[in-house]
């Protein structure tokens, strides 16, 4: 799979690496030199031009790739005739980051198949997980329904998965336990991580419950048990 | 619950507005009078101050909150010096972004209780719906312990879940179905959501399958039936 990356600031440079860390071939492009250097020997290639330029996107290859990350940020301008200039060369695929709803009404009207809005989407997250004491993991599967990582609500320890009965009573599937224990020194924490819990597992002190379920029964499951 | 928010760039303003969005009491800080003053009638009290003024953030009550989010950028110091001032002020959950690995370290060892990288998190989430074409979407739960959304594949659709027996034969638990159907005026497609699918459902063309398992056993059950 080939790659282009536009626009090499934290998204955008994050995205390179971890695509090159993935053995995918990486050309990023920035107008910044500096970022350029610094990523150049951790990609395929790199290189320093203003991605508004549709013949240097062309002579350097960027037509070829199967997907285009357009991460430029502030430069709305540049960001939009990016997704543009793109989807002219024929890529298959553009995925755009957006500063609004708006940005991002814009960007997909231009062509772009996919947005993000990396600030925002962990904004929501951390709002989440500060609205509901306990909860440490938070993603949505769809409107109201999410997988959540808790910690074991104090009314649940010691019961058995049996005796919780979690998906008769509020219709919740318990996919993994997280359990903290010392480490025989002592000296430390570790944790086992159990994906496949059955029936006569106990819930101890501490451990962390991922469970899945509409928002309204997670929240009726631990009003019960805290 | 009262929250601080330091710092009102893209992270931060979305931070400070979901918060209130949820009826949380939320004092927004930058030093950027604009960004102030945007978001003054949204949140309970938007003030334009250097937050490393220690004397200022006590003045402003800013030491009565439960929660502060410290949202700085590209200004290290002024992130670290944010964190420290919060903590020394008695401030029990201070949540704070950092740019990379050895800024996190250093915001943990100052005090800062969590730490965000949101670029970051979102890239790496990016590369993997990009390297497993029709995921759509994914969840770390644990070290190579997942939960994915993916376009169910070929070798699955017309099967039962019965059949399928994917805790059985991949150690997968299926979490939910999205199905996209037509609307009856044919002209839409609109969702239908099955958070608790049941043996007897059958896999249809173009549902997409929420799934838990380990990156291993998601990968040999996508192999299989591809
Ligand atoms: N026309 C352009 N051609 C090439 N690169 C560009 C162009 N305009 C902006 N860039 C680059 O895009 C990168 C990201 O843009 P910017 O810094 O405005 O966004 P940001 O929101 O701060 O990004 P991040 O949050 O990813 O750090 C910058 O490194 C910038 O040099
Ligand atoms: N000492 C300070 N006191 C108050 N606010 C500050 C201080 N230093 C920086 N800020 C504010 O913090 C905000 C975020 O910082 P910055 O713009 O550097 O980060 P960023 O990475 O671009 O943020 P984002 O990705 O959230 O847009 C800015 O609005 C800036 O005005």
């Amino acid at each position: 799979m080939k790659c282009a990356v536009i626009g090499l600031g934290q998204f955008g440079k994050a995205a390179a690496l971890a695509l090159a860390r993935n053995g995918v071939e990486v050309i990023g492009v920035d107008e910044d030199m500096e970022l350029v250097d610094d990523i150049k020997d951790e990609i395929s290639l790199a290189v320093r031009m203003d991605a508004t330029d549709e013949g240097s996107l062309e002579s350097h290859g960027i037509g070829q790739v199967n997907v285009l990350v357009a991460a430029i940020g502030a430069n709305f301008e540049a960001q939009v005739l990016t997704v543009v200039y793109a989807k002219k060369l024929g890529i298959p695929k553009v995925v755009a980051r957006a500063m609004t709803p708006v940005h991002a009404r814009i960007l997909h009207l231009v062509g772009a198949d996919e947005i993000l809005n990396p600030e925002e989407e962990a904004a929501n997250r951390l709002v989440q997980r500060l609205l509901i004491p306990g909860i440490s993991g938070y993603f949505e599967l769809a409107e109201s329904f999410s997988v959540v990582e808790i910690d074991a609500p104090a009314g649940t320890v010691g019961k058995s998965l049996l005796q919780l009965d979690l998906r008769r009573k509020f219709r919740i599937n318990l996919v993994a336990i997280k359990h903290r224990s010392p480490n025989p020194d002592g000296t430390s924490m570790r944790e086992e991580f159990n994906p496949v819990p059955s029936p006569d597992d106990r819930i101890r002190f501490g451990d962390v419950l991922a469970l899945v379920g509409s928002d309204l029964d997670l929240a009726s499951f631990m009003a019960e048990f805290s």
